[in-house]
């Protein structure tokens, strides 16, 4: 009856996943990969693609803020913004949808958010990334890793440490009806500052990660210890958070001009 | 609570959550 009870929660998790996020693993794979009958994506891998693909690409988050005259490394990083402030939106769903998530005290429900949202965001990327580029605009296109890194400093560096933990994390192969209970797991973490009632979170947690254990064991038999590798990448994604909030320091200083979107600043505002 | 005004909000937002 407990693996049953598992099972639920599981096929819960996965539907609330796939209510939440448009763009799923299984959709950005089957593009990457070129199995797909939808339109191939406009391939942007350096300035006159990129400005092919933005009269190409239809999307409410490509020019937000009505910046087609801003420079392409601040443009560039300014969709990203967007897109993360939509990412957010996105995972805050989702995460009202974890049994026993609302009835826990409100500011450490916005405690597990405020920490969780960017170990998301990351792993989330990484489905729609191989080594060579990534996914944008869900799935319209995809801007190589080497024109990413060719935008000036410090913008050029930006995504690296994001492409090195995606390949890595690809490797485990999990798929979207795994995510949805891993996310779900960063979510609840107990080990989060200034938590005022962390019992009841463990507690929701500890059942996440049995149901996880029993998902991983049932749609991967043969990959041994993924549910242990899994977790162990749990570290690396609090490594690859804490860089990008050094990143974004980085930048504020040197870009004075730069603007960041409120919720974001909330966020990020004594972060690490 | 200030501090975290729009997650606040996002939190509270209208979309009800299911219970298992």
């Amino acid at each position: 009856p407990e693996c049953a009870d598992q099972r639920v929660l599981a096929k819960h998790l996965y539907d609330s996943y796939l209510k939440s996020f448009p763009t799923t693993k299984a959709k950005a794979r089957a593009i990457l990969t070129g199995r797909t009958t939808d339109k191939s994506p406009v391939v942007i891998y350096d300035m006159n693609s990129l400005i092919r693909g933005e009269d190409q690409i239809k999307c409410n988050y490509l020019t937000p803020y009505g910046e087609q005259n801003e420079e392409v490394a601040i443009r560039i990083f300014h969709r990203c913004q967007s897109r993360s402030v939509e990412s957010v939106r996105e995972i805050t769903e989702f995460a009202k949808n974890i049994p026993g998530f609302v009835n826990l005290d409100l500011n450490d429900q916005v405690t597990l958010l405020k920490y969780g949202v960017h170990e998301i965001i990351f792993t989330m990327l990484a489905s729609l990334m191989n080594k060579d580029g990534v996914l944008i605009a869900d799935g319209q296109g995809f801007m190589t890793r080497e024109f990413l890194k060719s935008l000036r400093k410090p913008f050029g560096e930006f995504m690296e440490s994001k492409f090195e933990f995606a390949v890595r994390f690809n490797a485990l192969e999990l798929d979207d009806s795994d995510l949805a209970i891993f996310i779900a797991v960063i979510i609840l973490c107990g080990d989060r500052p200034g938590l005022v009632n962390v019992k009841p979170i463990e507690d929701i947690q500890d059942t996440l990660l049995q149901a996880l254990e029993l998902q991983l064991k049932m749609n991967h038999p043969d990959s041994s210890q993924l549910f242990a590798k899994l977790l162990q990448k749990m570290t690396d994604l609090r490594q690859v958070v804490t860089e990008h909030v050094q990143y974004l320091q980085l930048i504020r200083k040197t870009e004075v001009d730069m603007d960041l979107h409120p919720l974001l600043q909330e966020i990020y505002k004594d972060l690490y | 609570k200030e501090k975290h005004k729009i997650l606040h909000r996002l939190l509270q937002d209208s979309s009800s959550p299911v219970d298992l």
